[in-house]
């Protein structure tokens, strides 16, 4: 298992990093499961805001009008209107910051408009620029912040029972207890800890957590918590928190212990490897191992839904070109599934049994984002798509070199705009400088 | 893409206040449907 050390925190400027690489950074949009994306369809390049006027020789806060040049995320590149075509005075800001205002904010809270200084001799009528730069313009809703305040609220609380994949065995789960929330990202303190530090994080709508009576419902492997001391206030997070997934009709052809496919390895998710499915769980929940790298008693087995989008039949990679990891010890290399299903005497799972949806994400290649580092999660990282095979994105993180690289999936809850980090309160670990890797 | 997302452009007056005194100007904001 290949891991990252935490970089030192120094200040990340993700303004001068996109600007002075020539970068795109991927749409809100693309990201459901943060806050506002619905709404930042109608957030594009001219809509005007209300800023604070940071030129300016005046001892109380004064604002400006400023519109949007560039968006990368949350974060966007404003001009103060006055300034033309001029972009020496450009900023960057993050939208959701409580001092970003739509216009109109000032009048309606006493706070006068004050060109900046560089400009203020060239204009004698500031009211007839500022209709005409208005009339017509867009800005953002009255109750921007409103909408910021609400889209940050998350429904799991501290000492909520949850249960979660053991991270030292995939194969079963433990009852964790929510010790914090920040940007609705869990981090999770396993029951028995007995000091606190045996955590593990993950986003609330990871499928790697469930409601607790989870495990015995589908037949999944749980390891029981043996506390001896109760603590008050604890609650069993409710089932309708936890993602739902599609309902699946088990009893015609379905997938059968010894089926081989492909699988994204959970334990080097820079890999797509041989594997089978172990065991048939209930719901639509299979046990899945990697061929060749299986303990023998099955603690690595790991649990994917039947619709999840890190399964695929055999030949997705040849089809796709990508580079698909032998089973380890296997010798008769390039490997090829038609004489690989004729020596081990099994047979591929059907095609029709995966999940071939392909949502229309609005990711492309070379996009910005911040992205968790799924192999030490509570990283959240300055990351970049390299490649996109219909749902599925190649995650490279900046700085490190490719073996670092994480395929995910377009939907994924560890996935982030440029500018989450600072909207939530999460450290954001920037692009590794090559002495920090060392 | 705001009609596509459950809400609306609509046309607002929006106040301006500046030192030399207050207008108004008419912008486009998006609002949830009612």
């Amino acid at each position: 298992v290949k891991s990252k050390s935490v970089v030192p925190v120094e200040e990340f400027d993700w303004g001068r990093y996109i600007c002075s690489n020539n970068l795109v950074g991927a749409p809100v949009t693309c990201f459901k499961h943060v806050p506002l994306c619905t709404f930042w369809s109608d957030v594009t390049e001219g809509v005007r805001v209300e800023v604070l006027n940071s030129d300016t020789n005046l001892s109380t806060k004064v604002y400006w009008i400023a519109g949007i040049v560039k968006l990368a995320g949350f974060k966007a590149l404003l001009r103060y209107e006055g300034f033309d075509n001029d972009s020496s005075h450009d900023f960057w800001c993050n939208l959701c910051v409580p001092e970003i205002h739509p216009v109109g904010w000032c009048a309606s809270n006493g706070k006068p408009l004050v060109p900046p200084k560089s400009i203020q001799h060239k204009c004698s009528n500031w009211k007839a620029f500022l209709v005409k730069r208005l009339t017509g313009a867009k800005t953002l809703p009255s109750d921007f912040s409103v909408k910021v305040h609400e889209s940050t609220q998350y429904p799991f609380k501290k000492l909520m029972r949850v249960e979660v994949v053991d991270k030292t065995h995939l194969c079963r789960t433990r009852v964790a207890l929510v010790e914090q929330v920040i940007g609705g990202r869990l981090r999770l303190v396993y029951e028995e800890s007995q000091d606190g530090t045996d955590d593990f994080w993950c986003h609330m709508y990871s499928p790697l957590i469930h409601s607790i009576g989870w495990s015995r419902s589908i037949g999944h492997r749980f390891k029981r918590s043996d506390v001896s001391k109760k603590i008050e206030g604890l609650t069993d997070a409710p089932s309708q928190l936890f993602l739902k997934v599609k309902d699946v009709d088990q009893s015609g052809d379905w997938f059968k212990d010894n089926m081989k496919l492909e699988a994204i390895d959970p334990l080097n998710l820079s890999a797509i490897c041989v594997a089978t499915v172990r065991k048939v769980l209930a719901d639509g929940y299979l046990m899945i191992g990697i061929d060749g790298s299986e303990a023998a008693d099955g603690s690595d087995w790991f649990c994917y839904h039947s619709t999840s989008p890190s399964i695929f039949p055999a030949g997705f990679c040849e089809i796709n070109s990508i580079e698909l990891t032998p089973p380890r010890g296997y010798s008769k290399l390039p490997f090829k599934w038609f004489d690989y299903l004729r020596e081990t005497g099994s047979r591929a799972a059907p095609v029709k049994l995966f999940n071939k949806d392909v949502p229309n994400h609005g990711f492309r290649e070379g996009m910005k984002l911040e992205a968790v580092d799924l192999m030490e999660p509570r990283l959240v990282c300055v990351a970049t798509i390299t490649r996109i095979v219909h749902r599925l994105l190649r995650i490279h993180f900046d700085g490190w070199e490719d073996e670092y690289d994480q395929w995910v999936d377009c939907e994924s809850p560890d996935l982030y705009p440029v500018g989450w980090c600072q909207l939530t309160g999460y450290q954001l670990q920037p692009p590794a400088a090559q002495a920090t890797r060392e | 893409a705001a009609e596509s997302t459950g809400r609306k452009w609509e046309q607002k007056q929006v106040q301006i206040k500046t030192l030399e005194g207050e207008f108004s100007v008419t912008m486009w904001a998006s609002d949830d449907k009612k």
